[in-house]
């Protein structure tokens, strides 16, 4: 299916620790 | 082998990967020399570690242009998933770039890459945020502006995801119409 994101969730990795 | 190593940290797909463009205003060169890719990503993540590191939109110097589009498609008419579609257009005033822009023009990128419009996300081809000395534009292009269910549902949600109050009208115009125009007004083929 199509990857659907709602703002919160992609709101909640605004500011994650990059990853390596 | 290795159990020390971490469990590996999958970054979360998008539905598409996108391209970011800007273009300078400077007037010597064409149009088509005024623009630059970025970069493209394919991830939330990378998506933020861009925003995260690139100048607001406000800030950016008038005659400046961000313009976000799915890989494959350029930000300009000429392309031929743009040439037959339009554009929902939404124009602030000068105070505007202080208090709203930055946050319009998240708030349009998080709907194109969250693929917020249902089955009609694959008529978005992209968007674009003019800074302009005489008042700043977001524009979020379609493909097929004869696609009247898909182009009003996506103007709606746009609408409603900006937080636009009912009584602020924002209009779509075809590209061919825009290119076409002999002066400053465009009609608007729907309005919401």
């Amino acid at each position: 299916g199509k990857k659907q994101y709602d703002r919160e969730f992609l709101l909640g990795f605004q500011f994650m620790p990059a990853c390596i | 082998q290795d159990m020390s190593m971490p469990t590996r940290y999958m970054k979360h797909p998008l539905q598409s990967r996108w391209a970011l463009w800007f273009y300078k205003n400077v007037k010597s060169k064409t149009w088509h020399a005024n623009v630059r890719l970025i970069t493209k990503f394919d991830t939330v993540e990378d998506f933020w570690a861009l925003y995260n590191n690139i100048q607001i939109a406000s800030k950016l110097m008038s005659g400046c242009d961000y313009s976000l589009f799915r890989d494959g498609i350029e930000p300009m008419w000429e392309d031929y998933r743009n040439k037959c579609g339009g554009r929902w257009l939404i124009t602030f005033s000068k105070q505007q770039r202080h208090t709203e822009l930055d946050r319009f023009w998240l708030e349009t990128l998080l709907c194109l890459i969250g693929e917020s419009f249902g089955d009609y996300s694959d008529d978005v081809c992209g968007a674009v945020i003019n800074i302009r000395a005489k008042g700043d534009k977001i524009a979020l292009w379609t493909t097929h502006a004869e696609n009247r269910d898909a182009v009003l549902h996506i103007g709606r949600t746009l609408k409603e995801r900006l937080g636009l109050p009912a009584k602020i009208v924002i209009g779509y115009q075809a590209h061919a119409d825009t290119a076409t125009k002999s002066g400053s007004i465009v009609n608007n083929k729907f309005v919401v």
